[in-house]
């Protein structure tokens, strides 16, 4: 899990 | 942005945009499950509150595509519950949606990435996805069949998460990126796609339409 927090899909 | 991700917007589009027009055109929503609806505006707006809190310009197609999704699937909700309410099927769309709600919310609050309101309503809103097809899948059992445009609409609205799927796959193998429980999610709400998969494919691609053993 690469922990960036936002989620960048829809 | 690779072409998987890509055409799963696309279908997921064309799903809401069938729907609309079938609604619309027909002006009935006969055949439709309002609470699958309901859920998945639902879950636009949870998925997508940030557009709310810090409202950015519409610099980017995502938020375009954000507005769309929340504004489309409240609108559906408002043709089905009010301006064509006589049309809908409400004793055959009868399946309680607090047991899916309750614990996609619960489910949300044990297992996330952050415990943090944003995350959780995120996570609230992937796990509610998952399931939300249900209240129209048990309908289509209750009435024993499916209007062709229907089929199409959940043809179109199946294959947007199995093609986010290979999305995942191919952002995991070349940009080793991992969203582990929307992955998760997704594959279960692909899961219960795939019977009417088989139906569709075997059936509607040959004009025949959709009657399940009543």
């Amino acid at each position: 899990d690469n922990g960036q927090l936002y989620h960048d899909e829809l | 942005m690779n072409i998987f991700r890509l055409f799963g917007d696309l279908s997921h589009l064309a799903a809401i945009a069938i729907l609309l027009l079938k609604i619309w055109k027909t002006r009935s929503c006969a055949g439709v499950s309002g609470k699958t609806q309901l859920l998945f505006a639902v879950c636009f707006i949870t998925r997508y509150i940030d557009l709310f809190l810090h409202f950015v310009s519409l610099y980017n197609t995502e938020k375009v595509m954000k507005l769309i999704y929340i504004s489309a699937s409240v609108f559906t909700c408002y043709l089905i519950f009010f301006k064509f309410k006589a049309t809908y099927d409400g004793n055959h769309d009868s399946m309680r949606a607090e047991f899916l709600i309750v614990p996609a919310a619960g489910l949300a609050c044990l297992i996330n990435t952050k415990f943090d309101a944003i995350e959780i309503l995120w996570t609230f809103s992937i796990y509610l996805e998952a399931v939300a097809i249900l209240p129209q899948l048990f309908l289509i059992s209750k009435t024993g069949e499916a209007e062709t445009i229907t089929s199409h609409y959940l043809f179109a609205q199946g294959s947007y998460r199995a093609l986010y799927i290979l999305n995942w796959i191919y952002r995991y193998h070349y940009e080793s990126h991992v969203d582990t429980i929307a992955i998760v999610a997704g594959v279960v709400q692909t899961i219960l796609y795939c019977d009417f998969f088989y139906l569709y494919i075997t059936k509607v691609v040959k004009g025949q339409k959709i009657v399940l053993p009543a």
